[in-house]
């Protein structure tokens, strides 16, 4: 049974790409086919799997807008288990695409049923990873339709802070609506410092107001996870041995522990 | 004469709402009356200068959507010299009004042109900073057309070096077909840290590709600029002597050295 997790948070800059490709390898490190889906128009996703954009033939635009099978969309990256759909500029018209169309919210869903339902077995992903732009638009509403769950990466900063109520109504929202099946997978708390005051309220106050919605794990500041993307490798590929790349492991086991609990 | 000037870049998290909210004050502080227009739905810079979102009872929504006149819908701040145009949630329904519209692109622009054609001299601004959302949707798109400049804060990380190239190409297209006289303010270099190899690197390159449209000033990563806003306070009146405070009043120098060349 594939499971599709979206990475949403309209604050940007909060490490929904960094969480989403990141998650994503160790997934696939640890045995499970996994596939990344770029769905942000800023291409980040597939340039920081070493992919260029401006190389990348067919996009997530093809499979969304000109009904290409979203097979023929899929990349082999340099990672076992690993594959992409990659993004590119291409993309930001698929928002205006999208809106004029009533039934424009359900279009990456079908792509991908379709996608499942043809695909044989043996080589079916056990993850779909989706990483959404900084909005809460046509692009991010089409991934939470398409997802059984949500992660949303909050930085241990004020704005941030601040967005998370909103982002938790909305999805609400949107679960009541038109997915009812749409679980919040947890909050992740991202480039935590805990020798900074701000850091650690801004982590306190999140605990205290989401209990166990929020993962145990937290990844924390770490400059080797901003130098990984320019070397088109994620993390436990680019420094294994880094606190960054712990991170990220360990929210994979936390993520695979609730696996065998559902 | 007043000068619009927007604060754009759809990578997130770059420093546009802290860059906006610091500039104002800076600009007000020097004795320039000045305006800053919160034309993100998160409402950022509404809180960062101490407004709740949730008690502001009319938005840049209204003036664009509702024909409420502009006037209407400032705010007085704490700050000498300084006035909030807020914003909050509604301002998401707002990109789809826009869209649906072919005039839609110049909203705010008609907006303001009635605001200052009957607002007496002496109350008359000298500056009006937008605070633009993280996308290249129809709020920036409004945002650039009422401009008279534009500044491009980038982080001095990967992601946000990738992205420069695509948004100073998309407002090349822009000042061709819909703005002749948008001009480029600067590039501004956010949360540098010269201790790293990356963010020395970044800044490298940029200035090299770029040189002399990348403000001399850079803005130095510095906690107080990321505490500040939990006190809805910009950097000068939190911490007139943090490191974050400089860079901001260096870059307002600049900006005002700007107005004698022009
Ligand atoms: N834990 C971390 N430690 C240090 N730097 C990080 C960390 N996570 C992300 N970064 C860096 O911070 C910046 C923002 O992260 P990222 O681009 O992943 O955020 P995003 O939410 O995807 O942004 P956008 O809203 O533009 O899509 C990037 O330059 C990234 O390399
Ligand atoms: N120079 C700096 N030093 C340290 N922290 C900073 C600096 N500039 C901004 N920040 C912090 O980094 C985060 C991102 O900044 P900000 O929200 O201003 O970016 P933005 O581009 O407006 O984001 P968005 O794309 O969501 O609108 C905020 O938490 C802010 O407080
Ligand atoms: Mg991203
Ligand atoms: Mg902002």
């Amino acid at each position: 049974m594939v499971k599709v997790l979206s990475v949403v948070n309209q604050k940007g800059g909060v490490g929904k790409t960094t969480s989403a490709i990141n998650l994503a390898a160790c997934l696939a490190h640890r045995g499970r086919r996994t596939i990344l889906i770029d769905f942000d128009p800023q291409g980040n996703a597939t340039s920081g799997v070493g992919f260029a954009k401006q190389c990348v033939e067919k996009t997530v635009y093809d499979a969304l807008i000109e009904d290409v099978p979203f097979r023929e969309i899929l990349l082999e990256t340099a990672f076992d288990n690993l594959q992409l759909a990659p993004a590119n500029s291409d993309l930001l018209s698929a928002e205006w695409h999208l809106a004029g169309d009533d039934s424009g919210k359900y279009v990456l869903k079908q792509s991908l049923s379709q996608y499942l339902w043809s695909e044989p077995e043996k080589t079916r992903p056990d993850y779909i990873i989706i990483d959404c732009p900084p909005s809460l638009g046509q692009l991010s509403l089409n991934a939470l339709l398409a997802s059984d769950s949500v992660v949303f990466p909050v930085q241990c900063e004020y704005y941030a802070l601040e967005g998370l109520a909103e982002i938790l109504s909305s999805t609400t929202l949107l679960r009541q609506n038109f997915n009812e099946h749409l679980a919040l997978e947890g909050i992740l708390l991202t480039m935590v410092d805990r020798r900074l005051n701000l850091s650690r309220q801004v982590e306190e106050d999140i605990r205290q107001a989401y209990g166990s919605n929020v993962f145990s794990t937290v990844i924390v500041r770490s400059v080797r996870l901003s130098e990984a993307p320019s070397h088109g490798l994620p993390i436990i590929h680019y420094d294994p041995g880094s606190p960054g790349s712990k991170s990220y492991i360990d929210l994979t086991q936390e993520i695979i522990d609730h696996e065998t609990k559902s």
